[in-house]
């Protein structure tokens, strides 16, 4: 719905990392498999 | 000049044993020469290529063909065992000795070719030369051997550095990768603690200006 | 059985050559036996360990050190060529032949040993024994040197292989140090994006609420 997508927006960055927790080694390497090549 | 060395053993008496040098120049196809003792006697003789060309036409068989039963008859030594034999007629009255060699079949043989060889006056000489060739041969494969082996030792000592530079290059792939996950997420989670900095003082600001608007 | 084959040329006929084979089991100090031939005649002979000893002590050497002196003289071959003498006495008539061999040194040189060798009946058959030799070690050199060759191409292919997958391991760490910082910057820059965004949104609240004050 347009609320989960802003809600989504707000917390996250368009490869899937959040704004404001934190990360750690699995989370980021999580992000950047998902991130496609050709980006 | 080609030479090579074997022991054969006439069909006509298997419990003999002569020894048989073959030598050429290049190609054997060209003619060859023929030393044959039995470590007292020796007789010599040569094959010319014309010769060749008329042993070749007699079996009814291909030059080069025929020149290919000649090597496995004559110089392959060991390899040959069995398939071809050997028949060795003295002839001391006349000092002479002929020789011939045939390819054994299932079925019977065929004669390859033969030759009259002539007693050597001196076949001492013969011997020491034949001795002395073995003895050359030895050295000189013994001097291959080592160099190979030194070769051998070399490329192992190659091949085991360069295993333990590929196994120090995957160590440092693995090292890499981690240090720079490390890296970036130091850096990242310093930006996300400045978006919620950012974030509680936006919200603050928010606050405010509603409290202020209120009491307005 | 031990055995070596090597030319000799006696110092009293430099340009006789003769054959000298010798023969021991395991070790050559407790003892050896000895063929002689110049392709002709063959003479044998053996000496005992108990003769090695006394010899050593005549010599007045270290025995170990004196069967090291033996082996360089009597096995050794060409490496030992010119640092030892043979004489070589024959007595037909007694179908014997005394044999010896010395040390040659820069101011003379001194006896290391001797013995009288046997005439054989029949030293056809000590050549054919001593061609047969050769042309065994040929064989089983031939074989060592084959084997050699291509263990020696299999340690080239595995070093070469070795070599290729180094080359990729470097090529996939520079890959991934690339694919790695560009996929962060990405995500970095997006973190940098939000901080700006909302640097202004707060600002944007500051200046908001400095203009609320100054109106009421």
């Amino acid at each position: 719905s347009p609320d989960t997508k802003e809600h989504f927006a707000r917390e996250y960055d368009c490869y899937g990392d959040s704004y404001t927790a934190d990360t750690d080694v699995t989370q980021l390497k999580e992000v950047f498999s998902r991130m496609k090549d050709n980006e | 000049m080609e030479k090579t060395l074997n022991r054969i053993r006439p069909v006509s008496d298997p419990e003999a044993m002569y020894f048989l040098q073959v030598s050429w120049e290049k190609d054997l196809g060209a003619g060859f020469g023929i030393t044959l003792s039995d470590g007292q006697c020796a007789w010599t003789g040569a094959v010319s290529e014309a010769e060749i060309s008329r042993e070749a036409a007699d079996v009814e068989m291909n030059r080069e063909k025929y020149v290919g039963e000649l090597k496995k008859a004559l110089i392959a030594g060991e390899e040959s065992a069995g398939r071809y034999n050997f028949a060795i007629s003295r002839d001391d009255e006349n000092m002479e000795c002929h020789f011939s060699y045939e390819r054994n079949l299932k079925d019977g043989s065929f004669r390859l070719g033969s030759l009259k060889l002539q007693k050597v006056l001196s076949p001492v000489e013969v011997v020491k030369e034949l001795i002395g060739y073995c003895l050359d041969c030895l050295g000189r494969l013994q001097s291959k051997t080592e160099h190979l082996q030194k070769e051998n030792e070399r490329l192992f000592r190659c091949w085991s550095d360069t295993e333990k530079r590929l196994e120090k290059c995957v160590e440092a792939k693995e090292e890499l990768e981690a240090d720079l996950y490390n890296r970036f997420i130091l850096v990242l989670n310093e930006k996300k603690a400045k978006i919620r900095n950012l974030q509680k003082l936006l919200n603050e600001a928010k606050e405010s200006a509603a409290a202020a608007k209120y009491t307005r």
